[in-house]
């Protein structure tokens, strides 16, 4: 998945 | 990892800590909506599927654990506590959640960035969230008084929510980053629903009056 994809937040 | 994400992670995880450390404490889960904590372990249940599949940090998978054991635990005590459990004020904590999940499982298979099960999954986990709070303010306007530690559990729930939106603020403005406007609303949306009780907590704060919520 591209960066923005990536869910990184909680 | 900006200073507003950071803060709001640590205020989010203060709100289930405190609330556990409480019920388990002084054994009483008076004032304490169970069908909030449910919503809320179905939120994180339905929303940190990724941790087997997806390896962002340690720091995030040790949160999601976090919420997750702590959410799942309140629970436990509330219903299966046989001590806690006797002070749950179940004719009071009546708010049909069912009418909160199925919505947000309609709008999920509605509105959504991708129809795969985990982004479905994690989609009504958003909705979810944003209303999840619902049972536990109509119990606090029911029971009227509000004894303090419900209250700080409220307010820290929506400093949280409050630091995100900074957060989003400014990773707009630094990173170019911006959430997914699902997000974006979803988390709006909830924030909102604080505003109201805020209020009312810092009138009771400055006048130093026990904190009534209108009927």
């Amino acid at each position: 998945a591209d960066e923005s994809d990536v869910k990184d937040e909680l | 990892m900006n200073i507003f994400r950071l803060a709001g992670d640590m205020t989010h995880l203060a709100s289930v800590l405190v609330l556990l450390l409480k019920i388990h404490t002084i054994k009483s889960c008076a004032g304490v909506s169970l069908k909030t904590q449910e919503l809320y372990a179905l939120v994180f249940a339905t929303r940190y599927l990724d941790i087997f599949t997806d390896f962002i940090s340690v720091y995030n998978t040790v949160m999601k654990l976090i919420f997750l054991g702590s959410s799942f635990s309140i629970v436990w005590y509330i219903r299966r506590h046989k001590i806690v459990r006797r002070s749950y004020d179940k004719e009071q904590d009546t708010f049909r959640h069912y009418f909160l999940v199925l919505p947000c499982l309609l709008l999920a298979l509605l509105i959504h960035e991708k129809f795969t099960v985990k982004e479905l999954l994690w989609t009504f986990s958003i909705y979810l969230e944003a209303v999840a709070i619902l049972p536990q303010l109509v119990l606090l306007q029911r029971t009227r008084n509000i004894d303090n530690l419900t209250g700080q559990y409220v307010f820290l729930l929506g400093a949280y929510r409050s630091l995100y939106i900074l957060n989003w603020i400014y990773r707009y403005f630094t990173e170019r980053h911006f959430v997914h406007w699902i997000t974006w609303i979803a988390g709006l949306v909830q924030t909102l629903l604080y505003a109201d009780f805020f209020y009312y907590y810092f009138e009771s704060w400055k006048n130093n009056v026990k904190l009534q919520l209108p009927a």
